[in-house]
């Protein structure tokens, strides 16, 4: 498409010698494997600690939970590395059509795990509680 | 901190100001969907047999959600913590398994009374279920009862254990009751569990009607010649308030979500 033509011309000349496998597949490939991997969309780990937030007083188990989070980019073209949806796809091409009105697809859980947490409440009764998608065991493009 | 134990470049790192720190409490109070932190007075800085009961079935839902991401054996073997009231029935497990949430309640009033005109020793046990979220039913209860082995004097008896649910009090004569009983040797030993889900309903549903429960107990000997003669509890080897701590009477609820719980903007 027109709309395009200025930001592609940038790619190409931003880009290096294709290495390898990328050979022959256009320059946002080769951009991709090399700068752009570190800030793939991704799950980095994040603990929330129950005990660092001085509630071991009410809450008895667990001391904490991995809960994790999703950042990082999601750029052309997704479905090659990550688990992207169909429509987060649809979405990186219209972008790329235009950039300047349509933002990029999201990165965002894509498998949510629960959690347990027992802990007392105000009359020291006992509360055992499972809480669903608290914990972000993949990430993906929305 | 990301994977590599490196320090995500888009990671805010530095030390949270008071007020930033009271707030991020709030927003991990509210989606543990609480309004405000619980401060409870657990006695004696530790726990008696509700919260090692918990314990146990925290500790059973855990290694069933390891197993199962682990990919091993997804089912339920009872687990023998003793001296806490371990999980006796697999039809507690079919509980467990069904249930959003499980509930202890703590024993508010323990009186002993010995009605003389009826010759009747009786114990009062009161809960309050008033503070249960709002969607969540009842979907099981459980009242229990540690029972010790008693003295050489009945030993080859046989107890009533009769529980009463306390429907109506009256000035000047004896409650309405409803009630629930079970047969037992005087030799046994260990927890004794009594249905009280219709009873529970009721006092979730109707916070008035919830006047506690009484229990009871009589011989009802194969050997001892006293049938039905009304004995204390503590005569009976049940264990009291004044009990050890990992043998105390509670109340166990197992509640299903019956609403959608959609958290509102602040």
């Amino acid at each position: 498409s027109a709309g395009g033509g200025k930001r592609r011309q940038q790619n190409r000349n931003r880009s290096t010698q294709p290495q390898d496998g990328s050979r022959g597949l256009g320059p946002a490939v080769a951009d991709y494997n090399s700068s752009d991997q570190k800030t793939a969309c991704r799950r980095h780990e994040l603990f929330v600690s129950f005990r660092e937030l001085g509630w071991q007083d009410w809450i008895i188990a667990p001391e904490g939970y991995a809960a994790n989070y999703c950042d990082g980019e999601c750029s052309f073209p997704l479905n090659a590395h990550m688990n992207a949806t169909n429509h987060a796809i649809v979405q990186t091409l219209v972008h790329l059509m235009n950039p300047e009105n349509v933002p990029k697809p999201c990165c965002a859980p894509t498998k949510l795990h629960a959690i347990s947490v027992l802990y007392f409440d105000d009359n020291s009764n006992v509360i055992l509680k499972k809480y669903k998608n608290m914990v972000v065991r993949a990430c993906g493009c929305h | 901190l990301d994977g590599n134990n490196e320090v995500h470049p888009g990671f805010i790192h530095r030390r949270l100001r008071t007020h930033e720190k009271r707030e991020m409490q709030k927003e991990i109070l509210s989606i543990l969907g609480l309004p405000h932190r619980p401060r409870p007075h657990p006695p004696h800085g530790k726990y008696n047999s509700a919260p090692l009961f918990m314990l146990d079935l925290y500790n059973t839902i855990s290694n069933e959600e390891k197993s199962r991401v682990e990919g091993i054996v997804d089912r339920y073997e009872p687990m023998q913590t003793t001296p806490s009231p371990s999980l006796a029935t697999y039809q507690e497990s079919a509980f467990l398994n069904d249930a959003d949430m499980v509930m202890s309640f703590v024993n508010l009033g323990e009186n002993e009374l010995f009605l003389s005109g009826q010759r009747r020793h009786h114990k009062e046990f009161k809960f309050n279920l008033s503070q249960i979220p709002e969607g969540e039913a009842v979907t099981a209860a459980e009242f229990r009862l540690y029972k010790e082995c008693v003295s050489r004097a009945f030993r080859n008896d046989t107890f009533l254990v009769k529980v009463y649910q306390v429907v109506k009090e009256h000035p000047h004569r004896e409650a309405d009751f409803f009630l629930l009983e079970r047969r037992l040797w005087a030799s046994e030993e260990g927890w004794l569990e009594f249905d009280i889900t219709a009873t529970s309903n009721l006092w979730v549903m109707s916070p008035a009607h919830n006047l506690g429960l009484q229990v009871s107990v009589e011989t009802s000997g194969a050997v001892s010649s006293e049938t039905g003669r009304s004995i204390g509890s503590k005569e009976a080897g049940l264990a009291g308030r004044d009990g050890a701590l990992e043998k105390q009477p509670f109340m166990v609820a197992f509640f299903k979500v019956s609403e959608v719980h959609i958290r509102s903007a602040r």
